[in-house]
């Protein structure tokens, strides 16, 4: 037996806004741990990797490890019918074709229960090597969102580069160019509001403009969104999810033809 | 112009 609730279903739902760009389907991995998700995109350019630890949720019980392949598609549509204050609660039986989505309204007077089949998905997981990266910035997710949004009308590729000064993100195309340089903060009073630098050396690494701005749907998730990467490796974009876990997405580096 | 790999390329299967 799984079952998993969560007295915020708008962390779900967000998690679910999160990936559902890039990914149509995924397998949830459920264990004592938590919940674990790894997928590729269609075109095995990015990877989205999320973990949801079991102390996170509000009552949590995994007896035997179970994957859950799920159609993303069906189950945005399950949870946009959670209110933001539902209490949320994933359950199924071992080895069962089905997972149930319980929402329980704050005062408990609607109570809704969702059935949705799961797939059968063959599972390519990626081994992802611990990496000491080059460059980590941390800056607010929604400073990062806009500077994708705003450099993908100039190119379909977006030059990351990462000094001891600050990070600048360019992009050239047709219309022209464009540059956005982030100096580090020196002393903000937010912690969500600075841009951190941590270098061990300089890294200038080009990456395709749509996949960061689909990265950028997990911004509701956190303040603040970290960036790391490494000479001719992956990038790394990561959001915290709260106390309970994080989303994480790869991106190949785009190379010299 | 710039060739785009894939992640399979950085990180190995299994």
């Amino acid at each position: 037996m799984f079952e998993a609730r969560l007295v915020q279903s708008s962390i779900l739902k967000k998690v679910l806004e999160a990936i559902k760009d890039l990914l149509n389907e995924a397998t949830f991995d459920c264990s004592d741990s938590g919940i674990q998700l790894q997928a590729m995109d269609n075109s095995h350019v990015s990877l989205v990797s999320m973990n949801l630890r079991s102390d996170g949720f509000d009552k949590y019980r995994c007896d035997r490890n179970i994957s859950m392949g799920m159609n993303l598609g069906s189950m945005t549509k399950i949870l946009k019918c959670a209110a933001n204050e539902d209490v949320v609660t994933m359950k199924a039986q071992d080895n069962a074709d089905t997972v149930t989505f319980v929402f329980e309204s704050p005062n408990q007077e609607k109570v809704s229960d969702y059935e949705m089949k799961l797939m059968n998905l063959d599972q390519e997981h990626l081994g992802i090597p611990e990496t000491e990266y080059a460059c980590v910035v941390r800056l607010p997710a929604g400073e990062f969102a806009r500077i994708c949004r705003d450099l993908s009308q100039f190119g379909e590729s977006v030059v990351i580069s990462c000094t001891k000064e600050g990070v600048k993100f360019s992009s050239a195309g047709d219309i022209g160019s464009a540059n956005i340089k982030l100096a580090q903060t020196s002393n903000v009073d937010k912690e969500e509001l600075a841009v951190t630098v941590e270098m061990q050396e300089p890294v200038t690494l080009t990456f395709a403009s749509r996949y960061l701005n689909s990265f950028t749907k997990a911004t509701s998730l956190s303040n603040v969104v970290q960036l790391s990467m490494s000479p001719d490796v992956p990038l790394v974009v990561e959001y915290r999810i709260g106390e309970i876990g994080h989303i994480r997405y790869y991106l190949a580096p785009k190379i010299e033809d | 112009k710039k060739a785009q790999p894939k992640l399979t390329n950085f990180f190995c299967k299994g």
